[in-house]
């Protein structure tokens, strides 16, 4: 399963 | 946060002041995509949505994202108003509507959810990636590029190829993998790499940029 921890990158 | 992201953060930052900076010196902005900076802004705005509902993320992130939007709407209004004499809609002509159509396709295909949020910052990420390709076309139309603008297109291009390293990074060292973000991104620097080449090559030996 991906980790995907919500978007904080830009 | 880690400094390859750092890094490309601010290299993106840069581009747009060299953007700026390079309208503002030759007064023109010539050499200059107008769609592809209209993609640009239409990648902050569905991607950057959340800075009405994300304000505990980082004040970092919400002040960037701000920026990127704005400054990319100032350009626009820019070349649209007081540097408009220099567009020339005969060289950038690139079909835009196929890469806003398959960033659309490729976001409802391959969202995180099927969330109005998810599907757009899916939509952002893959319209990102080929952003730059009416730019790309226009320099290979016109042959050749003043040198501020090959700065611009370098800085822009080593923001994601900065975040190559960060993915690399995040995954060995967080366990984060965000696989949309990184194959779209490796599209991304990929479509560069002529570019990087023929910077490389020429601009930073003081030669002009000249296409073969």
């Amino acid at each position: 399963e991906h980790v995907v921890r919500g978007h904080d990158e830009l | 946060m880690n400094l390859f992201r750092i890094l490309g953060d601010l290299s993106h930052l840069v581009s747009i002041f060299i953007l700026l900076q390079k309208m503002r010196s030759t007064r023109s902005c010539a050499g200059i995509s107008l769609r592809t900076q209209i993609l640009y802004l239409m990648v902050y705005c569905t991607r950057y949505l959340d800075i009405f509902w994300t304000f505990n993320a980082s004040l970092y992130n919400s002040s960037m994202k701000l920026v990127f939007i704005l400054s990319t709407a100032y350009t626009i209004y820019l070349m649209r108003t007081v540097y408009k004499t220099a567009l020339d809609p005969q060289i950038d002509t690139f079909a835009t509507y196929y890469l806003v159509g398959g960033a659309g396709l490729l976001a409802v295909l391959f969202p995180y959810k099927y969330t109005v949020y998810e599907v757009l910052w899916s939509f952002s990420i893959w319209l990102e990636s080929v952003a730059i390709l009416p730019q790309l076309f226009m320099l290979q139309r016109t042959g050749e590029a003043e040198t501020i603008t090959t700065h611009y297109l370098f800085a822009l291009g080593a923001y994601r190829a900065l975040y190559i390293p960060n993915w690399l990074y995040r995954w060995f060292l967080e366990g984060h993998f965000d696989p949309i973000a990184t194959v779209a991104g490796i599209i991304q620097t990929l479509l560069y790499s002529d570019f990087f080449y023929i910077y490389y090559t020429k601009v930073l030996k003081g030669k002009k940029f000249e296409l073969p």
